[in-house]
């Protein structure tokens, strides 16, 4: 399955039946399962078909059983290791989040030009950007976040994708330019408040 | 338009021809453009044609005259007062991001329940949660921003549409039922991972 949106839905797939399972419920319904994510029952269904999932029409889906193949669909049975490029502001926020090791990813060190934001221990590693390389390499890291000034972006993901990262979250508010077969994700928090402006204002008009 | 995808491309139109002037340019045409946001100059002549912007076909886009267009339609033209509850790890990032300024979005307060992390003056005022209501009336505030828990964040959607919130960007990784008319944009941080942890596999395993 290459649909970004559709591997999405799983995720919420997933962290819905948790919520349901902590609230005592063994078995559950297609219809429950989408009105907990915000989408159809169709949708769920159809999801779940593609993966091979299929219920049971009279007692729904067991609980259990889905959240199972739903982990190994998404892998989350390996300890996923993470780096992160850039120790200011943002990246410090995603280095103290601890509700990432619950879901299996691990950001195992930080890297920053700036000598004052080194530090070889605390609780997680910030290393010269020099190091990068190396550490990847060594440690066989495949995911990469960035979370540096935006003029810096580019050459961080070169470093990054010479270095063996197959996947990057960039926070940097760029479009970059992708060489070779690195996936890279972008989340761009100024886009997501400026949209959420106009149709707000849309609507205050409309 | 009602697509957000367009919006947000509309956004990145506007990133790409700020560059472009740093870079001396006067005129574009819409290939260039295309590439910079990586869509296709088809996708950018049917966006512009969407809210009535044509180019002259030998000379391109004049890019001031498109930079105001846009800004416009963004409803960039006046400062967009922003309120934030949850002055955690997330929230003091968003709350120290100059960046945010400059795109006319200003964080002007910020709610939280832990009397410590209350602050009167400091560069952006830290209130008490009670304090929500009655800010966001007085001064009018259409946009807020979650990034309390998860556990709280339902509860706290519900105190922002009552004090007449019409926009909201949650951070909490759960999907928060909406009453009314408010918009609600999500960005969860783990599915982001999650989602790209996933693609990264899938094509190890190819
Ligand atoms: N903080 C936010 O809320 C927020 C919001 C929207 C977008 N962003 C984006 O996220 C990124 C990080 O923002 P921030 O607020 O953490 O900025 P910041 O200035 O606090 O942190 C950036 C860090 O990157 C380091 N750095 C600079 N160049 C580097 C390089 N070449 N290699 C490695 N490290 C380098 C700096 O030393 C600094 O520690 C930026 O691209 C920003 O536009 C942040
Ligand atoms: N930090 C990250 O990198 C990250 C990553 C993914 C998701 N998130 C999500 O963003 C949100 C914030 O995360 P964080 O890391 O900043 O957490 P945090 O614990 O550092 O901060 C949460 C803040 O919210 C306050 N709070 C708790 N209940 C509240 C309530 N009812 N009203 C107002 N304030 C309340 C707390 O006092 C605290 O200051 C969470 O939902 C989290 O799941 C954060």
């Amino acid at each position: 399955v290459t649909n970004k949106n559709c591997i999405l839905r799983l995720s919420r797939y997933k962290n819905a039946l948790y919520r349901f399972k902590t609230l005592g419920f063994h078995k559950i319904f297609s219809d429950y399962l989408a009105d907990a994510v915000g989408v159809t029952s169709a949708q769920v269904r159809k999801d779940f078909s593609l993966f091979g999932i299929s219920g049971n029409k009279r007692g729904g889906y067991q609980i259990d059983a889905l959240i199972i193949k739903l982990n190994d669909i998404l892998g989350k049975n390996e300890l996923q290791k993470v780096i992160i490029a850039g120790a200011g502001n943002l990246g410090s926020a995603l280095m103290k989040y601890k509700n990432f090791e619950k879901e299996g990813i691990k950001i195992v060190a930080a890297f920053d030009i700036d000598p004052s934001k080194r530090n070889p221990k605390f609780p997680i590693p910030v290393f010269a950007l020099e190091e990068l390389e190396e550490f990847v390499k060594t440690n066989e890291i495949k995911i990469g976040i960035i979370s540096v000034p935006d003029i810096a972006a580019q050459h961080t993901l070169d470093i990054m994708i010479r270095a063996g990262i197959k996947g990057v979250l960039n926070f940097a508010p760029m479009q970059l330019k992708n060489a070779g077969d690195c996936v890279v994700n972008n989340v761009n928090l100024e886009l997501e408040l400026e949209n959420l402006i106009y149709f707000v204002n849309a609507m205050q008009k409309s």
